[in-house]
C-alpha cells in the first residue's frame, strides 16, 4: 500500500510542469524513503531525475516498493481539476493498475477523488556517477531562465564558459551575437566555485525546457566539467530536487 | 540529433 499526502497541490502541479515538456510518460519509484524518478527525453540527450524524500510529505506510507507508470498529460488534466491550495493524497494498492488522487479544499468542505490508469512502462535507467564538477555555480533561478530565453533569440547553440572571473553565456547566429556574463556577488545571489575553467556548447532549447522548473526553487545550481553532461539542479525545499542532465554538443 | 552526444555514451549502465 502506498499513500502520500501533500498540504498543497500547487507544488505537485509545479513538479509535473517541470517534467512534462521533456517526458510524456514516466515511472515513479516509491519506496519507504520517498519517491524517485529518472527518465530520458525521446532523443536521449537529456535526462531528468526527481527525488522527493518522505519528509517532504505531510503523510507518507509505503509498505512495499511500488512503481507507478504515469501518463503525464493525463496527470496534468487531473491536476487541473484541483485548486493550488487543495491538499492532495496519492494512493495506490500493491500491484494496482490505477492510482487514486484525492483533493481536499483548504476548509475541508469539498473533496474530489480521481482515478488514473497506470501504465506498464519500459524505463531505460542510466547510472549517473557522483561527479566532481570543475565549476559549480549557484544563481537565482529567474536569472537563469531569463538568460536562456535571451540566448534563444540569437542561436540554437549556447556556449557556457565558466572561469574564476565569472560564468559567461554566449550565442551567435544570423542576427548577431549575445554575451551575458555574471560575476560572483558579495550578497551571495551568485556564487561561483571554479577548480578549472570549462567551456562547453549546449542546445539552447533543452536549457529553456529545464527552466520550466523555475517556480519550484529560488536558486538553481549549475555543474560543469569537461566532456561530462551539464547538471542543472533545482532544489525542492530541503527535501528533494529536480536534476536535469544535458549532453554537450559534439565538436564539429 | 543536433550533433548532440547521447547521454548513454556517458552514463551507460555497467
Amino acid at each position: 500500500m502506498f499513500e502520500a499526502r501533500l498540504a498543497s497541490t500547487l507544488t505537485l502541479k509545479r513538479i509535473v510542469d517541470a517534467l512534462r515538456e521533456i517526458l510524456n510518460q514516466s515511472t515513479l519509484d516509491c519506496s519507504d524513503t520517498g519517491i524517485q524518478m529518472q527518465a530520458m527525453d525521446n532523443s536521449h540527450v537529456s535526462l531528468v531525475s526527481l527525488c522527493l524524500r518522505k519528509e517532504y510529505f505531510e503523510k507518507y506510507k509505503c509498505n512495499r516498493n511500488i512503481s507507478l507508470g504515469l501518463d503525464l498529460k493525463s496527470l496534468t488534466k487531473v491536476l487541473k481539476c484541483a485548486n493550488g491550495d487543495d491538499a492532495v493524497t496519492i494512493k495506490a494498492a500493491d500491484k494496482a493498475d490505477k492510482v487514486e488522487l484525492s483533493f481536499e479544499s483548504a476548509g475541508k468542505e469539498r473533496t474530489a477523488d480521481y482515478e488514473l490508469r497506470l501504465l506498464n512502462l519500459d524505463q531505460e535507467h542510466l547510472a549517473i556517477p557522483e561527479t566532481e564538477y570543475n565549476c559549480v555555480v549557484h544563481m537565482p533561478a529567474t536569472e537563469f531562465a531569463r538568460i536562456c530565453r535571451d540566448m534563444a533569440t540569437f542561436s540554437e547553440s549556447v556556449v557556457i564558459a565558466c572561469s574564476k572571473e565569472g560564468i559567461k553565456f554566449s550565442a551567435s547566429g544570423e542576427m548577431g551575437a549575445a554575451n551575458i556574463k555574471l560575476s560572483e556577488t558579495t550578497k551571495g545571489e551568485v556564487s561561483i566555485q571554479v577548480d578549472e575553467p570549462v567551456a562547453l556548447s549546449f542546445a539552447g532549447r533543452y536549457l529553456s525546457t529545464f527552466t520550466r522548473a523555475t517556480p519550484l526553487a529560488e536558486k538553481v545550481k549549475i555543474g560543469l566539467a569537461p566532456d561530462v553532461p551539464l547538471l542543472v539542479e533545482y532544489p525542492i525545499e530541503d527535501y528533494g530536487y529536480i536534476r536535469y542532465y544535458l549532453a554537450p554538443k559534439v565538436d564539429d | 540529433e543536433d550533433l548532440q552526444q547521447e547521454l548513454s555514451n556517458y552514463y551507460a549502465m555497467p
